[in-house]
C-alpha cells in the first residue's frame, strides 16, 4: 500500500525517505561508523533550499484566504527550519570529530526532520487544494437544493447558465484529482461518482423541464414529475456527497474507508 | 505551484547530503 496519497508528493518526497531510512539502518550496524566526510557544502545546499521553501511557504500563507492552512503550515515550516539548523549544528561537529557519534544522531534527526516537516507542509498544502475542490462541490450541493422551487421555463434556464460552469469545474478538478491518487480504490470511487453526475445531470434538466410544463398547462401528474426530479436531484447529491468524502481520504484513512 | 518546486528542491539537496554521508558508512559495511 502506498504511503504518499498523491503521485506528487511521492514523487518529491519517496526518494529521501528510502536514503534516510537507509542512513539509519547503516549507521545502527555501523555502530561507531567510518569516518564521516566533510558535509558542509551539502549541508549548505540543503539550508538554502530550507530558506528558499521558508519564503515561497509565508508568501503562500499571506496569500492563502484558507484559515486551516495559515493555522498548519507555520508550524511546518518551523519544524523544516529547526531541522536544517540540526544539520548545519552535526555538519560543524563532525568537523571537529568526524567519528562523533551525537553528531551523526543529530545527521539523523535533521535529516528525518526536513523529511517530516516538508511532509507535513506538502499535506496542508495539499489538504487546502483539495478544500478548494469540496468548495465547488458543495456549490454543486447548493444549486441541486434549489431545484425543487424552480417552477419557470425562465428560472431554469437561469439554473442552467449557473449550473453548468460550476459542475464543469468540478467535473474538469475532480478527474484531475482522480489521477494524481495513488490510492486506486479511492481513484475509482472518484470515476464512478463522476460518470453517474454526467449520466444524471441531463436527466434532472428534462425532469425539471417536464416538470414545468405540467404545471404551466395545468396537466395531471405534476406530483410524481416534481418526486421524479426530486429523486433524481438527491441522486446526485449523493454522488457529489461521496466524491466529497473520498476527496478527503488520504492512505492513513484507509482502514475507514475500505 | 511554488511550494511544490521549492519542497522538491530540499528533497534534492538533502538527497545528496544523505547520499553522502551514506556512502561514508557503506565502505564500513
Amino acid at each position: 500500500m502506498p504511503v504518499f496519497h498523491t503521485k506528487t508528493i511521492e514523487s518529491i518526497l519517496e526518494p529521501v525517505a528510502q536514503q534516510v531510512s537507509r542512513l539509519v539502518i547503516l549507521h545502527e550496524e555501523a555502530e561507531d561508523g567510518n569516518a564521516m566526510p566533510d558535509l558542509s557544502r551539502p549541508v549548505q545546499a540543503v539550508s538554502l533550499a530550507v530558506t528558499n521553501l521558508v519564503k515561497v511557504g509565508r508568501e503562500t500563507i499571506q496569500n492563502s484566504d484558507d484559515d486551516i492552512l495559515r493555522l498548519d503550515m507555520p508550524s511546518a515550516l518551523a519544524r523544516v527550519e529547526n531541522s536544517s539548523q540540526h544539520l548545519e549544528e552535526a555538519s560543524a561537529m563532525l568537523k571537529g570529530d568526524p567519528f562523533s557519534t551525537p553528531a551523526r544522531k543529530k545527521l539523523i534527526e535533521g535529516s528525518r526532520g526536513i523529511l517530516q516537516g516538508t511532509s507535513s507542509l506538502l499535506l496542508c498544502f495539499d489538504e487546502s487544494e483539495v478544500r478548494k475542490i469540496i468548495r465547488e462541490c458543495k456549490r454543486v450541493l447548493d444549486y441541486l437544493a434549489v431545484s425543487e422551487v424552480i417552477d419557470t421555463m425562465e428560472d431554469l434556464v437561469q439554473f442552467l447558465k449557473d449550473l453548468s460552469p460550476c459542475l464543469s469545474k468540478v467535473s474538469r478538478e475532480v478527474s484531475s484529482r482522480e489521477k494524481e491518487l495513488t490510492h486506486q480504490v479511492h481513484s475509482e470511487i472518484l470515476v464512478r461518482c463522476l460518470e453517474q453526475v454526467k449520466i444524471l445531470a441531463p436527466i434532472l434538466i428534462c425532469s425539471m423541464k417536464v416538470f414545468i410544463l405540467i404545471v404551466e398547462q395545468q396537466g395531471k401528474g405534476s406530483d410524481e414529475a416534481a418526486e421524479n426530479r426530486n429523486y433524481l436531484a438527491s441522486r446526485m447529491s449523493d454522488e457529489i456527497q461521496e466524491m466529497i468524502r473520498i476527496l478527503q481520504l488520504t492512505t492513513y484513512d484507509e482502514d475507514q474507508s475500505e | 505551484e511554488m511550494i511544490l518546486e521549492a519542497a522538491n528542491a530540499i528533497m534534492c539537496a538533502s538527497s545528496n547530503l544523505v547520499r553522502a554521508a551514506n556512502a561514508a558508512q557503506r565502505e564500513l559495511i
